[in-house]
């Protein structure tokens, strides 16, 4: 989960 | 989920709910930026867009929703019910003087060069700057009433406490993201000077008012 395409903060 | 994201998103949560508390029990939104609260509900919705393309948990889809539609409600207040309170006169900063250097900085500098991604990006470039036409209404009139300050502390301090939730992922899970720390240690060193006159007269009980 490198950044790319998926953020999972707010 | 660590303690420092857990402590940001509470502060930004209850620095949403403070302004709209403010607003809705004073019947006014008197020294409060419309300018500042429409980029908010600009970064809220390019940013969430997501909700309809990725799920992340229950509480991470929650609060999204409880952020765009809080802006939406803030600006309905401003804009609509009270609007003969809205001090239009102090809030003059142009706002196409931090949309558009942050619209071509987020088409060069971004993680991918898809939609969504260039919104997210734009959305943590536009967050970082999105306060400066409040606390310019501040230094404008030269002062700032208390629930005003209380709002803009607990909206400093989210991204300040996310800064340290940065460091925390980065030595325990390996988690490094440039655009948001980037934007992120921009937008916190903003709201430093408010910081420190509010550590050192609100919290003393005296009104934030900054020397002539």
């Amino acid at each position: 989960k490198e950044g790319n395409n998926f953020h999972d903060e707010l | 989920m660590n303690i420092f994201r857990l402590a940001g998103d509470i502060a930004h949560l209850l620095a949403v709910i403070i302004l709209l508390l403010k607003i809705w029990k004073s019947r006014s939104c008197a020294g409060i930026s419309g300018r500042s609260q429409l980029l908010f509900a600009i970064v809220y919705t390019t940013r969430y867009l997501d909700l309809l393309t990725n799920f992340v948990s229950i509480y991470n889809s929650v609060m999204k929703v409880v952020f765009i539609a809080a802006s939406y409600a803030t600006l309905y207040l401003m804009y609509m019910k009270f609007k003969a309170t809205y001090d239009h006169n102090h809030d003059t900063f142009r706002i196409e003087f931090l949309l558009i250097p942050v619209t071509a900085l987020a088409l060069l500098v971004n993680h991918e060069f898809s939609v969504l991604e260039i919104l997210w990006t734009f959305s943590i470039y536009l967050e970082s700057v999105a306060i400066l036409p409040q606390l310019f209404m501040v230094s404008k009139t030269g002062e700032a009433e208390s629930i005003t300050s209380h709002y803009l502390f607990a909206l400093g301090s989210y991204r300040a406490l996310y800064l340290l939730n940065w460091i925390y992922r980065y030595y325990f899970e390996g988690f490094f993201d440039p655009i948001a720390v980037v934007a992120g240690v921009v937008q916190t060193v903003l709201y430093c000077d408010f910081f420190y006159l509010y550590i050192t007269k609100v919290l003393k009980g005296k009104k934030l008012s900054l020397p002539a």
